[in-house]
């Protein structure tokens, strides 16, 4: 069972912590972060790296895509041009595979979804989030989560959520909207979709609350415990990508937007 | 006595909360922040607004200039042009006027401080902060401090500071460093001058902890308090900037500062 997430956003946001909080594993290794001197031309790039893991008894084959440079130069213009690429080049691979003669065996590195992480600070999205977004909906799966949630209030996190839905609505962009059914979702379903775009926080990081343990941060003023639901959306978050949406999230990349690629690929 | 701060930092990382904080004023008015789509050419812009406040019985005329939309477009070259030009023009404004006949009546509109705003998020200063303070640390004095910095464990602000640091100094940028007296600092200086960059938190928000009331943060896992040392460097700025270095800013500006800009004006 194949599946690649690819993470972008820019550096800091949390999304190395994240994808290991999510998978328990180290995708990202010991990535030293540059001096941001050498960081001022930073190039975009794309890095994947592939993982055997085995969730409740499943054997997954994932793959995380990260997306270094992304949003981080002074001038941020196209910096979405190799991600485009990227999936673009998927498409074509698998394009040529499905019409090749071995085509029983194919192996889909398509890009099943892409999380884009938002920065908690800002007003609601940024010119590059719109930008980005407008780029590559209609080629990919996009889930937009905030990040690092727990730099607000729930006040600010309701705000922002609703800020965030209102102008994607404005600019006309199609985020992954989690409906699986078109008749009434299950009550589970149904908390996943109303929490989008997700709050989340990410730590790998074992804390002892009362009795328990915990993964969470430690503050002077208190703990996150990033599996309450009261603090964050992570464990939602979790839910939707490995429990009840990883199938969807995989059938649609193939009903929809590989379809758009390939009638495309076919009219040229 | 006149006092002008400028604070610069992109949209949505607390500039106007903390202003407010320190100064109990609302200096920025009730703006509400363009949606993101208006914000895509966004001109970086600079609006000074002055109040008469007391602090102390010392009646002080404050200025405080804002500089919307640094730092928020997708192509931030040269967006602090604009800063440039105005610390320039209140030097030059200063230079006619104390060649001029009235000179003993000579208002100070030159900028004193510049409170540089730096994301919590990312793994220490950004290329666009370091361009931006290379562009301007031997114009102005600039104070740079850490936003939000409730969004940092105790651990992560001191990895912060120190990187911040250590990047200042590989770039050869000289920031404010608070240095009254050649001789021994006080231990109150001392602690001031330790803690730069000061991590901050901004509220006007009164929250009940235990039976007293403070400025704050609520959170489901628990309160910042802004005025808590423990917390964050909130109370070390708000001191520096209005007990113990007030003088000293206003005085490294025209000595220093105003001189550098006074000469190269006369050499012209
Ligand atoms: N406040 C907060 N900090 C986080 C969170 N996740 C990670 N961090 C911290 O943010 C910093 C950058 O995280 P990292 O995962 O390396 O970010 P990346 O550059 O996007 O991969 C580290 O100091 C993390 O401990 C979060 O959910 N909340
Ligand atoms: N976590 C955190 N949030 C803050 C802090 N100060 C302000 N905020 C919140 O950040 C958002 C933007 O603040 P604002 O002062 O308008 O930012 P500005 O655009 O830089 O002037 C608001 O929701 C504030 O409540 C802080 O110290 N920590």
């Amino acid at each position: 069972f194949e599946f690649t997430i690819m993470v972008v956003g820019e550096s800091g946001l949390g999304k190395s912590t994240l994808v290991r909080s999510l998978f328990l594993t180290n995708l990202f290794g010991n990535k030293t972060c540059p001096p941001a001197a050498e960081r001022i031309k930073p190039t975009p790039s794309i890095d994947a790296t592939t993982v055997d893991i085995e969730e409740k008894g499943v054997k997954l084959r994932l793959t995380v895509v990260d997306t270094p440079g992304f949003g981080d130069a002074v001038d941020n213009r196209e910096c979405w041009q190799p991600i485009i690429d990227f999936i673009n080049e998927k498409y074509d691979q698998y394009f040529k595979d499905e019409s090749g003669i071995n085509r029983r065996n194919i192996e889909d590195h398509r890009v099943h979804c892409c999380l884009y992480f938002i920065s908690p600070s800002g007003h609601g999205l940024k010119p590059l989030d719109i930008a980005f977004m407008k780029e590559l909906h209609n080629l990919v799966n996009i889930i937009p989560v905030i990040a690092k949630s727990d730099t607000l209030t729930q006040t600010e996190v309701r705000t922002l959520k609703t800020r965030i839905l209102q102008e994607i609505s404005d600019n006309g962009i199609r985020i992954y909207n989690g409906e699986i059914d078109e008749e009434d979702d299950s009550p589970e379903i149904r908390e996943l979709r109303d929490a989008i775009p997700m709050a989340v926080v990410g730590s790998t990081t074992l804390l002892e609350v009362g009795n328990k343990r915990v993964r969470g941060r430690l503050y002077p003023w208190g703990v996150v415990e990033i599996e309450n639901k009261e603090h964050c959306d992570y464990i939602l978050l979790r839910n939707m990508l490995i429990r009840t949406h990883m199938q969807d999230l995989k059938d649609y990349t193939q009903d929809v937007h590989y379809e758009n690629f390939r009638k495309k690929k076919l009219l040229q």
